[in-house]
């Protein structure tokens, strides 16, 4: 047994853990902050058999893979137009830190 | 030392930590959300030497196992009769989920 | 790569995680509870490279180590005086519990 230990963006959280979920695994998830960025962050728990850690750090990367999204900001307008003009600007997003500890003894009761 | 990290129902955590502390143990509560459920549950975290595993495995099984509880639902009143008639139903309650960990260095200071 | 797990007061939390960025450690804020007083306190999650565990932990100890700090407390005015005086009494504050555990595998996506 392994405690895959795993933080992630509160965005892709949800999505996570419904791929978990829809492909068997347990998860619990625990509300957290990053240390640098102060932003709110997800620590998820998922206790699993030693020969599926593969599979659950697969799911892991296909949902929250660092990936660039591209968000379209408004520029204020300049000079006569009076009409914000639509600015594409990208933005590295996702993103996971992954720990797996070993389990020595794992119990349901 | 070990680390163990119990997942329990909310209704029973309070219950818990009142035992542990009593027995002299130390706990640290989180509170955590289950995958499946959606539903709020909390992890304890018990750091304990090695030979006391069990018996704070034992406490836990005694306030946490799972066990049928009945509620009494009001079924609504049929035909003329315009009173609610209470109705037995079973429901599994409480259960926890036990992952013990392997601490290799321990320090209060 | 090893996992520190250390619970500390909250008033310590900021001052800590300030201390553990600087010095270019990442770390990861839990809120918790503490058992036996049912206070708030935190606990901080530090990934490291196995040979700065020993920096991790001596940077807690600086910021957390238990101190006496002196509060001084209004003592309600006694016969005519209607002066409160000021009277110095001393608590232990501070204070880390810190678990090192050891990471099979660490991955970043
Ligand atoms: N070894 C570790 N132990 C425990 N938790 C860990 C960890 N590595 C990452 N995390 C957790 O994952 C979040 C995202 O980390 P990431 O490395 O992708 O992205 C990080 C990293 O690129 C950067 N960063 C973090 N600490 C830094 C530092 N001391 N100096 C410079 N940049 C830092 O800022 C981003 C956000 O960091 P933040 O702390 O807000 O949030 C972190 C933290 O909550
Ligand atoms: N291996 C593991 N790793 C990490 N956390 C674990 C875990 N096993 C259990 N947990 C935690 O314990 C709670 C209760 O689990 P239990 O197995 O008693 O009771 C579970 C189980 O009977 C069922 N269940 C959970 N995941 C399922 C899934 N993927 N498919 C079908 N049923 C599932 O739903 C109940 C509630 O699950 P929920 O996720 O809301 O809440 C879970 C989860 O927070
Ligand atoms: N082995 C362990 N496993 C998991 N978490 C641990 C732990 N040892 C300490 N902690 C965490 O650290 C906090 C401070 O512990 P400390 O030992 O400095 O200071 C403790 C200790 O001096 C005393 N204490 C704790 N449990 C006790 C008990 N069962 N009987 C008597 N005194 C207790 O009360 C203070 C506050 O305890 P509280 O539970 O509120 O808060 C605890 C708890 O959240």
């Amino acid at each position: 047994m392994k405690l895959v230990l795993a933080v992630v963006q509160d965005d892709d959280s949800g999505e996570l853990i419904e791929r978990l979920v829809k492909n068997k695994y347990s998860a619990t998830k625990l509300a957290s902050t990053g240390g640098f960025l102060k932003e709110g962050n997800t620590t998820l728990m998922v206790g699993v058999d030693a020969e599926k850690v593969k599979d659950v750090i697969d799911i892991i990367k296909e949902v929250c893979r660092s990936r660039k999204q591209t968000f379209t900001t408004p520029i204020p307008p300049t000079g006569s137009a009076s009409v914000f003009i639509p600015y594409p600007i990208d933005v590295m997003v996702g993103g996971a830190t992954i720990f797996v500890l070993d389990v020595d003894h794992f119990e349901k009761v």
